[in-house]
């Protein structure tokens, strides 16, 4: 008889068989996490697929949701040593696990390492947004500054451990997250060259890529950790 | 597809009948990334009185099969999984998100009369 893959899909918490245009690219923790588990299987070991050891967390759910943000003032020339800057839009109710976040991990892919683009180093400015205004145009309303480090070059991912937001989610289920990400060229006396700054910003424009990792723990589906008795 | 028990074995005794469902042949490789498929054993056979006074059966299996014997009214002991061991998928969504999630007690990995 035809198998019935509704309810398959019912059982798994699916609506319907997901049918995505093509495949996102997956961060290598996430293979890391899987291939893990399936030796695990392959070797008959228990597993408490509750805990997720490679991130440190607790959580029977991992998305990766996908930046749906947008730049700001692409069309003029960068000043004042700003590089690029974007709204980062993440939709938080796509999340499906009605349980407890506990992480929030923020990924900037800033590009492919190479050897050719070693510099200018960069400063990266992450900050909460207020108000984003009108979609797409005007400069959003800033909340408070998240982070602010310097980095050595244009290429590479870069984390961020977004507890507090994990910590909003679980007060009062956000609907979205808004982030304000300004990248800016450390002036370099030596480079100096303003061709270098704006080869590597139209670089970033092209291959930054954002996305944020989130872990939901869901009490139904997980029994209370069973700590290690000392 | 069924995946032959080993030669030698009473067929009609209580074992783990192991079944594979490809997510090829669901057409499902489309949006699952990880794993190829699905392990859908079940536990399947007889549970005579001999049976259950030794591999992995209970204790009130071997109770219940000795009251069968002596009043067939009383049911046999069952077939049923006594270790069992979750699965995790890792597949993405229609909104380009890529979810891994994890799912308890999904796979039977040995039977016994229960």
């Amino acid at each position: 008889s035809e198998f019935q893959d509704y309810d398959f899909l019912q059982f798994l918490g699916l609506e319907k068989a997901p049918s995505p245009h093509r495949f996102q690219p997956v961060p290598r923790i996430l293979r890391k996490i899987i291939r893990a588990r399936e030796d695990a299987a392959a070797s008959g070991a228990s597993q408490d697929l509750c805990y997720v050891k490679e991130l440190g967390v607790r959580g029977n759910l991992l998305q990766l949701l996908p930046d749906q943000g947008f730049f700001l003032n692409t069309q003029k020339p960068p000043q004042d040593g700003s590089c690029l800057q974007k709204v980062l839009y993440f939709n938080l109710s796509a999340i499906q696990e009605k349980g407890k976040l506990t992480l929030a991990q923020l990924t900037l892919d800033l590009g492919p390492r190479s050897y050719y683009h070693l510099r200018p180093e960069l400063v990266v400015a992450l900050s909460m947004v207020k108000d984003r205004g009108a979609w797409g145009r005007s400069h959003p309303a800033l909340g408070r500054l998240l982070t602010q480090l310097s980095v050595p070059g244009p290429q590479g991912p870069l984390q961020f451990n977004l507890q507090g937001v994990a910590k909003d989610w679980n007060r009062n289920r956000l609907k979205n997250l808004d982030l304000y990400l300004e990248i800016l060229v450390k002036e370099d006396r030596y480079s100096g060259v303003n061709v270098q700054r704006e080869n590597a910003c139209d670089r970033l424009v092209r291959s930054l890529h954002a996305s944020l990792l989130v872990a939901t723990l869901n009490p139904k589906r997980c029994h209370p950790s069973s700590r290690k008795r000392r | 597809a069924a995946i032959p028990v080993p030669k030698g074995f009473c067929r009609n005794l209580c074992h783990r009948h192991q079944l594979f469902i490809s997510f090829q042949d669901l057409g499902w490789h489309k949006w699952v990334i990880a794993p190829k498929g699905f392990m859908a054993n079940y536990c399947h056979g007889d549970c005579p009185f001999s049976m259950t006074t030794y591999s992995n059966s209970s204790n009130y299996a071997f109770m219940q099969a000795l009251m069968h014997r002596v009043d067939p009214k009383v049911p046999k002991a069952v077939c049923v999984p006594t270790k069992l061991s979750p699965i995790s998928m890792l597949y993405q969504d229609s909104d380009k998100n890529v979810i891994l999630r994890h799912y308890e007690d999904m796979v039977v990995d040995e039977c016994g009369c229960g």
